[in-house]
């Protein structure tokens, strides 16, 4: 977990996030 | 990529303004797709930095803006993308992810079932990758200062790099990198979009850091 650096981890939290959006609006 | 080769995103390694955050350069990723005329299904910030060690230029991830297309939608209907093993080991690796961000005590969300689009895969395979001294499209086009707009399948199979190849691979058909300061910004799309002087100057006016 801390290996992951703190922008990917951002990015990453922010594309599932709206990945469960378009997902649900599909 | 190794992760010691990807850098984190550091304002002061990159030579970034301080003001210029992580927030700001997702609201500008953000402006430049959702404004667009075109329908581009991603942009990434490639990001600068030297690694001290090796005397090494390097673009890793700075941060990416996601929206979609409609083979998005067609495919997750159809879930014909990709063979079975292949969409198994995306959802897995998809879950593990999840559970990084949201904790591994979070109850199971059914969006992780869903099929994983190629694009999808593409985009998130992307934080993982680095260009060293002027190597793929985004390390060209930062080395000589060129931007490159490449558009259609087969100019992609034939470019000079793997990234742009594996792009065509996964649906991908206009890809375009653009120096900007501290790094270049990728644009990629499943649509055929042809050169435009107005997303250049976009994305000059939204990435230009003295501005």
């Amino acid at each position: 977990d801390a290996a992951v650096p703190q922008a990917r981890k951002a990015s990453l939290a922010r594309f599932l996030e709206k990945r469960k959006e378009r997902v649900s609006n599909t | 990529a190794p992760e010691a080769h990807v850098p984190a995103f550091s304002s002061a390694s990159a030579g970034v303004p301080e003001y210029f955050t992580q927030e700001s350069l997702q609201q500008r990723l953000h402006m430049l797709i959702e404004g667009a005329r075109d329908s581009w299904t991603y942009a990434i910030f490639w990001q600068s930095s030297v690694d001290v060690g090796f005397g090494a230029s390097i673009l890793g991830w700075g941060d990416g803006y996601y929206k979609g297309c409609e083979e998005d939608k067609r495919r997750r209907r159809n879930a014909t993308s990709s063979s079975v093993a292949e969409q198994e080991h995306r959802k897995r690796v998809l879950r593990e992810l999840n559970s990084l961000i949201s904790g591994s005590g979070s109850s199971p969300d059914s969006a992780m079932e869903e099929e994983v689009t190629d694009t999808e895969w593409f985009f998130l395979v992307s934080m993982t990758q680095s260009f060293v001294n002027g190597s793929g499209l985004p390390g060209q086009s930062f080395l000589t200062g060129a931007p490159s707009w490449i558009v259609g399948k087969d100019r992609l199979s034939i470019a000079p790099c793997d990234r742009a190849k594996q792009a065509q691979v996964f649906g991908l058909q206009s890809m375009v990198c653009v120096p900007v300061e501290s790094g270049v910004l990728e644009l990629g799309s499943t649509e055929l979009i042809f050169h435009s002087a107005d997303m250049m100057n976009q994305v000059k006016a939204l990435f230009n850091f003295n501005s």
